[in-house]
């Protein structure tokens, strides 16, 4: 909504824009205005307002970020290597860039059109590659480790196909891919369906 | 509810009931409890009625088939081989019990503790097993086929991990475990938190 309604600011000729302008424009308020544009990290200046443009393209990144979403993904083992395959080049706007894996004879390798690093390295990657989600795929044993490890890199989005609950910072988003849960379903719902 | 005042009956002696005694213990109908009955495929004599405990049992096999609810897994790849490997053995009353693939390589092989059959065995090997339910893990483009294969064999659980969506029998019941919605959310709250 604020998008569209900056596009036409901008056809107006208009560069700069306040707060309580736009509020009027979107039937908001101007605290309301202010609280969302900084949950999407802008601000703007008592004095002259917010940029129209930049502030046009910045919620553009938001909503869908045109640019990329870039994910990585951790444990290059079966289920990585499905997922991988499965996720070849870009769906959408979303990709995954880089793996990691602590088994150095996969480290160094692409796989699937998607290079493996050491986990040493996930610090450097996450912040170049501009990576703020995850998929983590190692076992069970492992997972809070190579979790902590991701939030330690920056990472605020996981989703763990491990069977264990993670413990991580509030800001870190967690979703389970939960097997057990989707099997038990079906074998449910099929034995009814026979015996019917 | 009816396992449990089939055992009481059981337990003072009642060898036979009909179904207008067993509703009356259930605060049900006759007409409710012959239909439910029914539904699990136990019938009774106008006049004998039901046998206890040969209903008991029935019913215990309905509810969580404590004898094991098996299931089939299609396709052993690297998805099928991760689902193996996480499944190794019973949990709980579950366990993949025969896998299938049509790769000649792969048949007559044993993974992860788990017979692989060609796919021209399965309708043998799902009436000897007493298999309801199957995994489908197989490629896109072969995912409508191999459903149908099993939905022939009598198969009438499906958990579809191929992206695309299955056109089946009404008796079938499938569930789709859709990766892309999954990573979507992921990535969207990932990004929120990030720029929060
Ligand atoms: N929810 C589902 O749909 C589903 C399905 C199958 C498997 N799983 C789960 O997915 C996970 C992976 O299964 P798999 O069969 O691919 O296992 P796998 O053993 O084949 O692969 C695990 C990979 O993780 C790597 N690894 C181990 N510790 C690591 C660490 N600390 N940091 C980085 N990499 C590490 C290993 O080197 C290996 O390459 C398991 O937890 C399994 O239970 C979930
Ligand atoms: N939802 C998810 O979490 C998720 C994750 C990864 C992959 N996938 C999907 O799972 C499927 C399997 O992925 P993969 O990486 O294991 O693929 P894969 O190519 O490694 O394995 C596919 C297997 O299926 C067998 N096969 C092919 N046609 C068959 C048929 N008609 N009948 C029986 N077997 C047949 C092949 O021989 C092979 O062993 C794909 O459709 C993929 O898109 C889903």
């Amino acid at each position: 909504m604020y998008r569209r309604l900056l596009q036409a600011e901008l056809d107006r000729g208009v560069s700069n824009i306040f707060s309580h302008n736009l509020a009027s424009l979107a039937g908001s308020t101007a605290a309301q205005v202010r609280r969302d544009l900084t949950y999407i990290g802008c601000t703007g200046s008592p004095k002259t307002g917010y940029p129209v443009s930049e502030l046009r393209d910045a919620i553009g990144r938001c909503l869908s970020p045109n640019g990329e979403e870039r994910l990585a993904l951790v444990g290059v083992g079966d289920l990585g290597r499905a997922i991988l395959s499965r996720f070849r080049g870009r769906q959408g706007h979303l990709s995954i860039t880089a793996a990691f894996d602590t088994d150095i004879s996969k480290t160094g390798r692409v796989t699937h059109g998607c290079r493996c690093y050491s986990m040493s390295e996930i610090e450097d990657v996450v912040r170049r590659e501009g990576i703020v989600a995850a998929i983590l795929a190692v076992p069970a044993d492992e997972a809070q480790g190579a979790a902590e490890t991701l939030a330690m890199a920056g990472v605020t989005g996981i989703l763990n196909f491990a069977p264990v609950s993670l413990r991580l910072p509030r800001n870190v988003h967690v979703e389970n891919n939960d097997l057990t849960m989707a099997i038990e379903k079906v074998a449910f719902f099929g034995r009814e369906n026979h015996n019917a």
